[in-house]
């Protein structure tokens, strides 16, 4: 990856910014000011303007830029709170803050209800959830007859859609959900709870000339 | 007896969803 100089680019988030952002999420004022060392990393790597573009955000997934993947682009698009089309420092925390190992699961249930809903319905509609599990069969290689298909979405919806109205709601995805907690281990990652640890360059110079 | 698979479970194991692959970018 092509390397930028720090004169290139500000050093730290404008103070107001990380004050507020840490008012209002999880993460303490250090926390958000290490967020953004990752932030500038992924926000440079390709177009050097600061924001997270897709490519951008696919090569941090997946070291490749190119790599097209449904849930990649689901998180992409949750992440980018004012629909723009790029990921700003304030929207990355603010959807990272969700991920926190201390956020409340409710929080969690939420967002991935929002995530599985692709087409923004208020629900998880039969359609949806038989293209997502296309796509993961897709991502792993894996065949099935769409037999297979049918029955691994008629077993979920059995399961979750409680009324059998053929969707499943934001009630019922919680129930499902609550009982389902490995559903939502990729949720939640430890990694928040340290990451000023995994970005000392802001801790080792804070505040002293460069 | 097949083991009843979850849409779900197989959903969450996507590349996509593991954002812990950030940070080590």
């Amino acid at each position: 990856m092509g390397c930028v100089s720090s004169k290139q680019f500000r050093r730290a988030p404008p103070h107001e910014d990380a004050a507020l952002l840490a008012k209002e999420t999880t993460f303490s004022l250090n926390e958000v000011e290490a967020l953004y060392e990752l932030f500038k990393k992924i926000s440079y790597s390709i177009f050097k303007d600061g924001l997270i573009h897709k490519e951008e955000f696919q090569l941090a997934l997946f070291r490749n830029s190119n790599r097209k993947n449904l849930f990649a682009d689901r998180i992409f698009d949750l992440f980018d709170l004012k629909r723009n089309g790029v990921i700003e420092f304030e929207e990355f925390v603010r959807s990272l803050h969700i991920f926190h190992p201390d956020t409340p699961m409710a929080d969690k249930i939420a967002f991935a209800f929002r995530l599985y809903d692709l087409r923004g319905t208020g629900s998880i509609e039969r359609e949806e959830l038989k293209e997502m599990v296309l796509a993961i069969l897709n991502e792993s290689d894996l065949l099935l007859s769409d037999d297979a298909v049918e029955q691994i979405v008629d077993q979920t919806f059995k399961q979750a859609d409680l009324n059998s109205d053929g969707r499943i709601d934001p009630d019922e995805w919680k129930e499902f959900a609550s009982k389902n907690p490995a559903l939502l281990k990729n949720m939640t990652l430890p990694y928040l709870k340290d990451i000023t640890m995994s970005f000392p360059s802001f801790v080792v110079y804070s505040g002293a000339g460069d | 007896e097949p083991v009843a698979l979850n849409a779900f479970e197989l959903i969450s194991m996507s590349a996509g969803l593991n954002l812990g692959n950030l940070f080590d970018s």
